[in-house]
């Protein structure tokens, strides 16, 4: 089903999601 | 090796990405800000394979109607899809912007000689907003087909989003505005219509001082 208007914080994404790679 | 490891389906590779600007500043030098950039250097067996993300979570981010992120994903092949997460490099400190040149610039690889239409459409609140479609003919060097989109430049729409952004006094108020700003990338075989790239761009701003960094993830159906 569609998230709707779901925040993206609230929706099932990988943790990796909400975390900036640091400089290679 | 691309594949499953960077922005590879089994017809084509993205090699590089960027959206810049660019300032001359004298007659001889030129600086260049990337906003978002994607380098891929080659792969090696050991790197990691890239994660999955559910296309469901973000289909409503995206075009949803005659030829949408659904109707594209369903068609296939599965292989060709992937969700970007930028972290956008805003810090331009470029106050008069008089002489400056917002572009984007990307070059794929093939195995086979194609024509490839690469279509971007910019969407908000999932609804495309803008489309820009090019046609691109491959160059034949050191074995492989390559395909260059060399410093097309960003419409009036883009360049005018971008400077309200980073002219927003605090970064919590441009991952707002960016959480409703999507990027819609599809390449395909102009001649076969085969979907040979689909990529989906999601956005917030990078918190760093080391410029633009990004996840890249395959799109899946669960």
């Amino acid at each position: 089903a569609k998230p709707g208007q779901v925040p993206m914080r609230k929706r099932q994404l990988p943790a990796s999601f909400w975390e900036e790679p640091r400089p290679t | 090796l691309w594949q499953g490891r960077g922005v590879a389906s089994s017809k084509l590779w993205m090699l590089e990405f960027s959206a810049f600007l660019e300032r001359q500043q004298d007659p001889d030098t030129y600086n260049k800000h990337l906003f978002v950039h994607i380098g891929q250097s080659s792969p090696s067996p050991g790197d990691p394979h890239l994660e999955a993300v559910d296309i469901c979570q973000i289909y409503d981010k995206f075009p949803d109607k005659q030829g949408g992120l659904g109707e594209l994903f369903q068609r296939g092949p599965p292989d060709a899809f992937f969700l970007v997460k930028f972290w956008a490099d805003l810090n331009t400190s470029v106050e008069d912007e008089a002489g400056c040149f917002y572009g984007v610039s990307s070059q794929y690889q093939s195995a086979e000689n194609m024509v490839i239409t690469c279509s971007t459409k910019v969407c908000s609140f999932g609804k495309q907003v803008v489309e820009k479609v090019e046609t691109e003919y491959a160059r034949y060097e050191g074995g492989r087909y390559l395909y260059r989109i060399h410093r097309s430049p960003l419409c009036e729409y883009m360049v005018n989003f971008l400077h309200k952004l980073k002219h927003l006094p605090e970064p919590y108020m441009m991952n707002s505005v960016l959480e409703n700003f999507t990027v819609l990338q599809v390449v395909s075989n102009r001649d076969t219509q085969e979907t040979l790239l689909c990529i989906a761009y999601v956005f917030e701003v990078s918190a760093g001082a080391h410029g633009a960094q990004h996840h890249v993830y395959r799109l899946v159906k669960e």
